[in-house]
Order: structure tokens, then C-alpha cells, then sequence
């Protein structure tokens, strides 16, 4: 356990807090993806299978992945929860059209070619790793046609991307201190998505200051 | 389960 990697899983837990105040504040998820919500509980179910065969005592390390992994799966069902029930009257369905099995499938194939070990959670594992990678996509396809950052979804964006930066320092880090720690899978799969916020916040630092609408490519 | 060990990251 590093600085980095601490502090990724901060940003995580404080993106998913931001958001789930913001919703709670302004009672309504306007500008939020429900789409994205949703690939992230399917990301962390299907990730977090080896919850069901870990013991959390087996070492002080485990016991934190297991209450981070308890916490990201529920608040991640809680949040779609809310946003199917309470706050749906809100919701910008028909702006929230990003096509999911476009994200679903391709990380379906690309899971069963390439994986660590034949088993099937190896498979589930590898999937959620590549689903994560592109699960942003619906999110910022919302807003790039509502055309406005709300403050807070800029703030819920900037904070996971900050987690995904500062894995990627974790990484970095790991890969120089610990002997033989390689994780080519998901360093790919890590820096795609670490491409796709940088390549957001470019987008989104130049529409505030020329005080244009967002316009994604 | 060592070969867990690896995959310590969430």
C-alpha cells in the first residue's frame, strides 16, 4: 500500500459521496447517467465475485478490499436505486442515449481473449476491468449534449479521474519497488480510461474559459 | 491463494 493507491481510493469514495450528496441536496439527478451508474454496479459485482471465497481476516490488507468492495458495491446499487425510484422524475432519460451494448459487448469479447487464467471469474474479473475502462462514456455523452458541466458533475468527474490518475502513479510506483509486479491487463485497460478523463478535462477547462458550451469530439 | 495475493487493488 502506497501514498498513491491511498489517495485513488479516496478521490473514489469522494466522487461517489459528491454525488450522492448532490442528488440528496438538490433532490433531483439532472445531468447524471444512469447508464453509467449502472456499468459501475456491474462493474463492481462482477470485480468483487472473490468476496464470496475470501476470508477478510487474512491479513489487514484484505480486511480494507473487503469493506471498500462491500461499500462500492452498495453505494453503487443504492445510487441507481435512487435514481430509478426518488429522483426519476428528474432524470434526462431521453438525452441519456448512449447505446450500452456498444460498451458491454466489445468488453465481453475482449474478456474472453485475453484473461489471466481459464476460469470463469478470471473471465468475469477481466470483463469488469475493460467495462470499467469505457463506462464513463455514457456520462460524458450526456453531457456533451445537454452542452453544460453542472458544477457538481464536473466535481463527481473531476474526482474520478483523479482516482484513476493516481492509480496510474500506484502503478508506477509498484512497478519500481516491487520486484516482478506486472499487471499488463489492466495497466492497458487503466490508462485507456485515464486517456478518457484527460481527454474530458481538456475539452471541459477549454469550454469554461472560452465560456462556451461543452463540445466533445 | 498466493497467487491472489497479486490481485490487491480494487
Amino acid at each position: 500500500m502506497n501514498i498513491f493507491r491511498i489517495a485513488g481510493d479516496m478521490s473514489h469514495v469522494a466522487s461517489i459521496a459528491i454525488l450522492l450528496l448532490k442528488m440528496k441536496t438538490s433532490r433531483n439527478c439532472a445531468g447524471v447517467s444512469l447508464k453509467t451508474q449502472e456499468l459501475y454496479a456491474l462493474v463492481f459485482l462482477t470485480r468483487y465475485v472473490d468476496l464470496l471465497f475470501t476470508n477478510p481476516l487474512r491479513s489487514p490488507l484484505t480486511m480494507y478490499n473487503t469493506i471498500m468492495k462491500i461499500l462500492f458495491i452498495s453505494t453503487s446499487l443504492y445510487i441507481v436505486y435512487q435514481m430509478r425510484t426518488r429522483y426519476k422524475h428528474t432524470y434526462n432519460e431521453a438525452a441519456d442515449a448512449f447505446r450500452v451494448p456498444f460498451l458491454i459487448g466489445p468488453a465481453a469479447v475482449a474478456a474472453l481473449l485475453f484473461h489471466l487464467k481459464n476460469t470463469v471469474v478470471e473471465v468475469v474479473w477481466a470483463f469488469s476491468i475493460f467495462l470499467e475502462a469505457v463506462a464513463i462514456m455514457p456520462q460524458l455523452f450526456l453531457l456533451q449534449k445537454t452542452g453544460e458541466v453542472e458544477n457538481i458533475t464536473g466535481h463527481y468527474i473531476f474526482a474520478l479521474g483523479a482516482y484513476r490518475g493516481l492509480y496510474a502513479l500506484n502503478w508506477v510506483w509498484r512497478a519500481f519497488w516491487e520486484p516482478g509486479y506486472r499487471q499488463w491487463l489492466t495497466w492497458t485497460a487503466g490508462i485507456v480510461q485515464t486517456g478518457l478523463y484527460a481527454d474530458f478535462f481538456y475539452h471541459y477547462i477549454r469550454s469554461k474559459r472560452q465560456g462556451k458550451k461543452l463540445k466533445l469530439p | 491463494d498466493a497467487e491472489d495475493d497479486k490481485k490487491d487493488e480494487l
